[in-house]
């Protein structure tokens, strides 16, 4: 498991800057400097994994301190999904990059740029090919 | 001395979110 990030967030290592990520094709790039694309283009060469686009419907910040409840509309079939996150959580908004509840929380513990995470944001998210 | 450390290398789909809805049986 990878290590998290240095004190005050318990966030895995690979949203710090500077972190080394591998594309699909092999590629390294560094975590600030991924696009859209390579999302897109690592999710095609991908046998499991497909690309949905996630809406952002709702955010509650205001009941957990550092945690917010996220809704997304996920998909075609526009399915509501809540996740639990840490206020300072990137998530990859499509043609925009980085975005989180919190952003300036995010710069100042994982160095990420980031802008804020707002409702109607589209996000990337995963889901598998073949899930029946 | 400074050793050598290998610097780590994480796959793209790390960063990214599974958001499945759950499967209602």
């Amino acid at each position: 498991a990878p290590s998290s990030a240095p004190s005050g967030s318990s966030l895995p290592a690979y949203f710090i800057k500077g972190s080394i990520i591998q594309l699909a094709d092999g590629e390294l790039k560094h975590v600030e400097d991924l696009k859209t694309e390579d999302f897109i283009q690592s999710a095609e060469i991908s046998s499991e994994l497909k690309i949905d686009s996630s809406t952002v419907e709702r955010i509650d910040d205001s009941h957990t301190h550092n945690f917010a409840i996220v809704q997304f509309s996920v998909g075609e079939h526009r399915a509501q999904v809540s996740v639990e996150v840490q206020v300072e959580y990137p998530f990859f908004v499509f043609g925009q990059g980085w975005s989180s509840c919190c952003p300036d929380r995010t710069t100042q513990l994982l160095e990420l740029p980031c802008t804020k995470l707002s409702v109607g944001d589209v996000c990337i998210s995963l889901t598998l090919k073949n899930l029946r | 001395n400074v050793e050598p450390r290998s610097v780590p290398v994480f796959p793209w789909h790390s960063l990214v979110p599974f958001l499945a809805p759950t499967q209602s049986d």
